[in-house]
């Protein structure tokens, strides 16, 4: 997180806000809701409390105002900026401004208002922009349900404020994860058209064969019809489609798209019912084979026939030596398996049936 | 180089000077002691480090994703 130049603040806990005018986008009593509950987030994490004003100068005057809109600071039509606040201070200190050439709405759909003004409010309360991207205040705009903080924006205005002594009970989000610890483990692991992907919790980083840096986003930014934590992930380089499991559910991506009919059931491919999710999948091009492993087995699925292959499952243990019982992700390199599990990694040489190498997982993201 | 840019590399650019103008404070024309190609370099690798992107100096791809996106109207400089 990231706080404003001499940690600008409100002194006096009880801030004030002014509902100057309103979007057409929305109906008067559900814009008062969303701005109410967007403040609501903040107070419920600090000593701070918000009283609404109806006339007169409050020290946050909320506006929606497209264009020049007489701050000299200018919108620009649809999508790009969506909105803006000052830092605490008197005058336009606190006060926010949304865009109103976007559209705003109280769902997925963009722009949710609730998201932008919770993290507006950030910005109207001290908090500068963070650099975690899985933090609220992270600028650049995504959408997710559920409580809209990271431990990240929490640690932040507390910084700022302290806690709430009531103490209530809130369930941040975690911070980002962080590619240089030595125990990271992962999700799950493929690649997509020449790049590699790597899960881990609500992230995946995008890893380039020709770039030094992975990129780390949230899942939601990039896919939103997917949930926010995947098992395992596998891609079909013939039918140039990757598939993504998460509980008993399945869906195929064409690239950032859905692929029609998904999300299906796992067990449209043969898996008993018992089988409540897959912890890792891997597609065998030489073998036009997918192995799916669950628990201490694997089956084996066979892209031509459309069907399980019989004679499964098999142990993992005894089909992989060297690897254990389990496995968290696999991946599949030029004739290699790479399989971790916790933290660590196995190179595993499919034609020879043994481990190669044992690495740290996060060798992949260099 | 000296070679003449296209038109779409200098949208890019157009693009990308004002984006680093509005978050991260590229000085405008002869602004600042720097030459105006060195400010636009170093404010390109300040805006690839916070977004976590690979420090190059140059607007690739990646880069212009990000600029590209959505996203909130204030500064990431907080200063």
């Amino acid at each position: 997180y990231n706080v404003f130049p001499r940690n600008l603040k409100w002194e006096n806990k009880e801030v004030t806000y002014r509902i100057v005018n309103y979007t057409p986008d929305l109906p008067k009593s559900a814009v008062d809701k969303v701005l109410q509950k967007a403040l609501n987030v903040w107070s419920g994490v600090t000593p701070l409390t918000f009283r609404r004003m109806t006339e007169g100068t409050a020290d946050i005057m909320i506006q929606f105002g497209n264009g020049e809109h007489g701050d000299f600071n200018p919108f620009d039509g649809p999508n790009g900026l969506l909105a803006h606040a000052y830092p605490p201070g008197r005058g336009l200190g606190g006060d926010t401004h949304f865009d109103e050439d976007e559209k705003w709405t109280i769902d997925s759909e963009e722009y949710n208002l609730f998201r932008v003004a919770v993290h507006e409010f950030g910005h109207a309360l001290g908090l500068a922009h963070s650099n975690d991207p899985g933090a609220l205040m992270f600028p650049i705009y995504s959408y997710s349900e559920g409580y809209p903080l990271s431990e990240d924006d929490v640690e932040g205005i507390q910084f700022l404020y302290g806690k709430n002594p009531d103490s209530r009970k809130v369930h941040p989000k975690p911070v980002a994860p962080n590619k240089c610890d030595p125990m990271l483990t992962f999700d799950a692991v493929t690649e997509l058209r020449g790049e590699t992907m790597v899960f881990k919790g609500r992230f995946y980083w995008r890893v380039h064969p020709n770039m030094a840096e992975p990129e780390l986003a949230l899942i939601k930014s990039t896919w939103p019809m997917l949930p926010n934590k995947v098992d395992a992930a596998f891609e079909n380089p013939h039918s140039d489609r990757v598939f993504i499991f998460s509980g008993i559910r399945m869906w195929a991506l064409s690239g950032y798209d859905l692929v029609e009919g998904y999300p299906k059931y796992i067990h449209k491919l043969g898996l008993p019912k018992t089988i409540r999710k897959v912890d890792a999948a891997v597609y065998i091009p030489d073998t036009g084979k997918t192995l799916l492993f669950t628990e201490e087995e694997y089956w084996s699925y066979d892209d031509n026939s459309g069907k399980m292959e019989s004679g499964y499952p098999r142990s993992i243990e005894s089909d992989f030596p060297g690897i254990g019982e389990e496995v968290d992700a696999v991946g599949y390199h030029y004739g290699y398996l790479n399989f971790f599990h916790k933290s660590l990694q196995f190179e595993y040489s499919y034609n020879s049936r043994k481990v190669i190498r044992v690495l740290r997982p996060n060798s992949l993201l260099n | 180089s000296g070679m003449p840019l296209s038109s779409e590399e200098i949208d890019e650019r157009l693009l990308a000077e004002k984006y680093l103008r509005q978050f991260y404070h590229l000085p405008n024309g002869l602004q600042g002691s720097r030459k105006p190609s060195d400010s636009f370099q170093s404010k390109v690798r300040e805006m690839q480090e916070f977004f976590g992107l690979e420090v190059t100096g140059s607007l690739d791809g990646n880069t212009l994703e990000v600029m590209k996106q959505p996203r909130c109207g204030v500064s990431d400089v907080a200063e």
